[in-house]
Order: C-alpha cells, then structure tokens, then sequence
C-alpha cells in the first residue's frame, strides 16, 4: 500500500478493530520502505496519529475499553519510533505542537510494554544534538503532564521504576540519565536528583543494584558516577 | 545525508550501552 493509501484510511471513520490492523501494517511500512516513502506519509500522516493518539488517550477511562485501545495506542508509539527514524521525520515530530506532549502523556505506568516504549523514545529524543534543547521540552512537558494530573511531575517515572518490567526499569533509568546528563547548570542537575530521590529513587536504585542486568548495570553507573563527579564539582 | 535511515535504532542503541553518557 502507498503512504497516500494509508493517509486515507486513516482519515476514514475506522473503528478499533481496523484501526489496530491498519496501524500494525502502517508500522511494517513505515520500518522497511524507503526515505521517500515516509517522507510522503509526511506531515499529514504524522498529524492523524497524534490525533488517533490523543482521541485514545482521552477515551482511557471510559467504561467499555476492552484493551483495544491501548493496543492501538502502542501500536501509534511503534509507528512513531519506525517515523523518526530517518531525518525528515525526527524534524516533523519534533516540530510538531503536540508531538512530545503526547509521548510524554503516553508515559503510563499501567502499561508497562508500552510505557517502557515511550520512555525509551523520549530519552533518544532528550540526547538529540539540536538548538532547540529537546530534553529542556520534555522536561516541560513532564511538568506539565503532573500539574494536570495533579502529582509530583516524576512519579509517573517512580511507578515504573516500582514495576516488574526489567525493560520498564532500564528505560525510566535511561530517561533520568537522559534529562539530567543534558542539564547544562550544575546546581539543576543536583536539584533533579534531589528531587527524584525524595520521591523514592534511592530505595529503587538498591533494588536494581540486586537485579543482575546489563542494562540496569549501564544504567546505574552512569547515574551514580554522573552524581559523584558533579559532587565533586560542587 | 538526508535520506538516511536508522537515527532512532542508533540513538537507542548509543542510551542502552552507555556511549550516549560518555562525557565529551
């Protein structure tokens, strides 16, 4: 199918069942064709599913959600990751209004296979070499996210860290490291750190200490030797 | 290189290991 197919079906009345198996074959598409392809999905194809995802996202509570919904809303996530994964559309998401609010608004701890997803993208996108200063952008919207949601801005990120999910707990590591090693003023970064270990983090970080992983193992070296060298510089 | 792909499996892959970390 051509991205102008997929734009069309999008734009169409689907419902739950055929938006899911239109996203899962949009993901497929958008990972293996060509620059040009996804270049032409474009803008507008971008715009329909932060719309999807919004709409999804507002529909979370309702009664009636048979989990489909969530399925389509990682699925947008997969479609989003496979979308940015060239130039052209890492510069659409990122010039997008709502693009990084609704990541970040995705960062649901309920969902820990998605939200491992999406906290994952986020700490790419927080790393980015750009002038803009994503990360100070996901930072924003993070805080944003817990003044409408009326809880501390990282506890979504503790409540991951609190999962099972190894992968959950590698990613919301990786999104620390990300937004705190990207802070340019000493004494923020003290202050995020802080902040983060009133909320629970020192208690989190013995129990990954015991988790033989990788993953984890990367992850806790780098918070830890990060916060001893800005000690030092303190 | 505009048309090159791979950015985001990059990035990830630069977080997972560490790399993306390492001070300049």
């Amino acid at each position: 199918k051509s991205a102008i197919v997929y734009i069309q079906e999008l734009r169409g009345d689907l419902r739950d069942s055929q938006l899911l198996s239109c996203l899962e074959s949009l993901r497929v598409s958008l990972n293996n064709n060509p620059v040009s392809w996804v270049q032409t999905f474009g803008d507008e194809g971008l715009a329909l599913l932060l719309t999807f995802l919004r709409k999804l996202q507002d529909e979370k509570d309702e009664p009636g959600n048979n989990g489909i919904g969530v399925k389509c809303q990682h699925e947008i996530i997969r479609c989003l990751k496979a979308f940015m994964n060239n130039k052209h559309g890492l510069k659409a998401m990122l010039t997008s209004a709502e693009g990084i609010t609704l990541l970040v608004r995705a960062i649901n701890p309920k969902v820990s296979h998605m939200m491992a997803d999406v906290v994952k993208l986020l700490s790419a996108i927080c790393i980015l070499e750009h002038p803009d200063n994503p990360h100070e952008r996901v930072l924003e919207c993070i805080t944003e996210q817990g003044e409408e949601q009326d809880v501390e801005r990282f506890q979504p990120l503790m409540s991951g860290m609190n999962k099972n999910s190894i992968a959950l707990k590698a990613g919301c590591m990786q999104l620390i490291n990300a937004l705190i090693s990207r802070v340019e003023e000493l004494d923020f970064r003290i202050h995020l750190r802080s902040e983060l270990m009133r909320l629970g983090l020192r208690e989190q970080l013995k129990e990954v200490k015991s988790i033989e992983n990788e993953e984890l193992r990367v992850q806790l070296l780098v918070f830890e030797e990060q916060a001893e060298e800005d000690l030092d510089d303190l | 290189d505009g048309d090159e792909t791979g950015i985001m499996d990059g990035l990830l892959e630069a977080l997972q290991s560490g790399a993306a970390f390492r001070r300049k």
